[in-house]
């Protein structure tokens, strides 16, 4: 463990839990996409099968535990409790045309054509990807809550720190996993304009708002 | 890739 991915841990953590208590507290999902929401509870469930086969740490297996209850009570929430609150107009992103190519490409490049590790390169190369839907959302709304750009950025901060995390990893201990490096690499490069717009205008105070 | 399978990142 190092600095880099502990904070982005911690920094996934604060997302999820942002999102979460965001839709709890205004009783809304106004502006977030449930589509978004779906995939990420995929890729956990699809990411920590070996939850009970692959005991890593104390830290490990109770974030996994952490990031699947989350997740699911988000889409419980959204799609169950506050539905009436869903803005399934601007949330039509086909999410169908992210699972199945990335579905093909887990069995074409993978470490090891084994079915947990089938799962596990699909649940990679789909949370690259997974946030689409969101940033979809976004551009046909033109324009984000406060808090969801909070739940945004600190999103896509994570995969940046693990990207420091994967460099430093590749320095000190010879570790590197090319998919994950890739994956992660794509993921981070989705949320470039995104960032910019949150340094240049959330930070001053503004509301983010696309360029019409 | 990680040592005998394993994944040990989140």
């Amino acid at each position: 463990m190092n600095i880099f991915r502990l904070v982005g841990d911690l920094s996934h953590l604060l997302a999820i839990f942002v999102l979460l208590l965001k839709i709890w507290k205004s009783r809304s999902c106004a502006g977030v996409s449930g589509k978004s929401q779906i995939l990420f509870a995929l890729v956990f469930i699809t990411r920590y099968l070996d939850l009970f086969t692959n005991f890593i740490s104390v830290y490990n297996s109770l974030m996994k535990v952490i990031f699947i209850a989350s997740t699911v009570a988000t889409v419980y929430l959204m799609y169950i409790k506050f539905k009436a609150t869903y803005d399934s107009n601007h949330d039509t992103f086909r999410i169908e045309f992210l699972v199945v190519p990335v579905g093909g490409l887990a069995f074409l490049v993978n470490h090891d054509f084994t079915p947990l590790e089938i799962l596990w390169t699909f649940s990679i190369y789909l949370e690259s990807v997974a946030i689409l839907p969101q940033l979809f959302m976004i551009s046909k709304t033109g324009e984000a809550e406060t808090i969801t750009s909070h739940y945004l950025f600190a999103l896509g901060s994570y995969r940046a720190l693990y990207l420091l995390n994967w460099i430093y990893r590749y320095y000190f201990e010879g570790y590197f996993d090319l998919i994950a490096v890739v994956a992660g690499c794509v993921q981070t490069i989705l949320y470039c304009d995104f960032f910019y717009l949150y340094i240049t205008k959330v930070m001053w105070g503004k509301k983010l708002s696309l360029p019409a | 890739h990680i040592a005998d399978g394993k994944h040990d990142e989140l």
